[in-house]
């Protein structure tokens, strides 16, 4: 599974 | 963070700032679609609720509460302040045909099942659409003032940037979101047709008018 990484990103 | 996210983030904030500004300094929303920035606040609202419960730096809680500030101000001047000089017969696209679809797509295409991992989703497939209300309005009304077409294009340019910035992350931080990329493609890809227009047209001072 895609990791959904830390939402960092506006 | 990498230059090409940086810059895209300014080109948004860019594009943000000159659409409040018009509005604000020509006291009109002529020829601006409000729809689409219901639409924005909708999408910003949905994304930047980790404003309150996660802390990932000062760029950017500040930058998430300057975008929420100043989309809430453009929907104010247009649907209040100024909502004499709204375009009601032009501004015409069906926004629930953009936004169910974007809620059934995040219910059944997502990472993580819960509310705040659902309704981010949401909004990244909301943000890939929002823009198609101005767009089919521009088409609606064959022109764009000037200054119109560049917040379209700072607009359009931010999520081109982010492209750059998944290449980039992927190749050096060795991870990518598919989600966010497919709808930040498509999302450009619907600015395609106004950059050619921007470019052959109003960057040689001509007025930005579609073939009628």
């Amino acid at each position: 599974i895609l990791n959904s990484f830390q939402k960092d990103e506006l | 963070m990498n230059i090409f996210r940086l810059l895209g983030d300014i080109s948004h904030l860019l594009a943000i700032i000159i659409l409040l500004r018009k509005i604000w300094m020509s006291r009109s929303c002529a020829g601006i679609s409000g729809k689409s920035q219901l639409l924005f606040g909708l999408v910003y609202t949905t994304r930047y609720l980790d404003l309150i419960t996660s802390y990932i730096s000062l760029y950017n809680s500040v930058m998430k509460v300057v975008f929420l500030a100043a989309s809430y101000a453009t929907i104010y001047l247009m649907y209040v302040k100024f909502k004499a000089t709204y375009d009601h017969n032009h501004d015409t696209f069906r926004i629930e045909f953009l936004v169910v679809p974007a809620v059934a797509l995040a219910l059944l295409i997502n990472h993580d099942f819960q509310v705040v991992e659902i309704l981010w989703t949401f909004s990244i497939y909301l943000e890939s659409v929002a823009i198609l209300p101005q767009l089919f309005m521009v088409s609606k009304t064959g022109e764009a003032e000037s200054i119109t077409s560049h917040y379209l294009f700072a607009l359009g340019v931010y999520r081109g940037l982010y492209l750059l910035n998944w290449i980039y992350r992927f190749w050096a931080e060795d991870h990518y979101d598919l989600i966010a990329i497919v709808a930040g493609v498509v999302q450009t890809v619907l600015y395609c047709d106004f950059f050619y227009l921007y470019i052959t047209k109003v960057l040689r001072g001509k007025k930005l008018q579609l073939p009628a």
